[in-house]
């Protein structure tokens, strides 16, 4: 008869947690608009 | 290990600044016809490196219309924006340059500029006057009218007229014509195209002397006139390929575009 180890959770390496308050970079296009938007 | 590959250029770096300010100076610099253009964002560009110091540059520009006519010496840094409620024009340019040792040249440019929706004007602001069509009735009629009334008051030299840059008609509390109109100076003087007004020419290039006018009519409450003409004094001519000058018109760079 099979049985299933158990196996322990895997430690979360592949989330590296993330500072609090990051911010993601603005995405670089397209760029700031300097007069208005139409 | 191979160094990794540069970051893609972001639209607001500095070295994407650069290139959209040469892409503008070049358009600007070889328009004959309507107003200046600005940046107003950098929407795309994307860089193909030819080898050390030699990249190819594709840049997609939004831009729009300043109030500077464009045979204005006016530096392009001291030129208002023309603002949404005057009926902005906006022009959208895809521009190919190379940039060699930190110098940049452009190889390339296709550009398209219309003016901004009616609907959208007026959903801000329902009292403002539009754009009219430059063949409109009213409009030749006001320039006809401004400048025959300027040459008849002048003593420098008789003025004819280049081109219609813009107008609007104004129909409600009163009834307004303004237009704006580029003239340049013949070799007559006013004088002497009263007597043979077919004999006036406009200056040579080398010596060309051009100008800007701005003329209201006022039809309604009561009739008048107000023109206003500047001369700009002998310029340099710019080199002759019409880009960006009329909204709705799309010019290519005459044998090369954008693959």
């Amino acid at each position: 008869s099979v049985t299933k180890s158990a196996v322990a959770e895997a430690p979360q390496h592949d989330k590296v947690p993330r500072p609090v308050g990051f911010v993601p970079p603005p995405p670089p296009c397209p760029g700031k608009i300097r007069h208005f938007d139409i | 290990v191979p160094a990794a590959p540069p970051a893609p250029l972001g639209c607001d770096d500095p070295e994407s600044e650069a290139a959209a300010e040469a892409a503008v100076n070049y358009i600007n610099g070889h328009s004959h016809h309507g107003y200046k253009f600005t940046t107003n964002r950098i929407a795309a560009i994307r860089v193909v490196p030819q080898g050390p110091n030699n990249d190819i540059i594709f840049l997609e520009l939004d831009l729009l219309e300043t109030k500077c006519p464009i045979l204005s010496p006016t530096p392009l840094a001291n030129c208002t924006v023309r603002s949404f409620a005057e009926h902005a024009v906006e022009g959208e340019c895809d521009v190919k340059l190379q940039k060699v040792d930190g110098t940049f040249s452009v190889l390339a440019s296709k550009c398209h500029s219309h003016a901004d929706s009616s609907e959208d004007i007026l959903k801000v602001c329902p009292e403002c006057s539009l754009l009219a069509s430059l063949n409109n009735t009213e409009v030749l009629e006001t320039v006809s009218a401004a400048l025959n009334d300027y040459n008849s008051k002048t003593t420098d030299s008789y003025l004819r007229l280049l081109e219609i840059g813009r107008a609007k008609i104004q129909y409600h509390p009163g009834h307004i014509v303004v237009a704006e109109f580029a003239v340049g100076a013949t070799n007559c003087s006013a004088k002497e195209a009263k007597a043979n007004v077919g004999a006036c020419q406009l200056l040579p290039k080398d010596q060309s002397n051009f100008g800007f006018c701005t003329a209201v009519m006022v039809k309604r409450p009561s009739q008048d006139l107000q023109v206003d003409c500047q001369l700009y004094g002998h310029q340099v001519p710019a080199p002759d390929t019409p880009l960006l000058s009329r909204p709705g018109v799309t010019y290519m760079h005459p044998g090369q575009d954008i693959s």
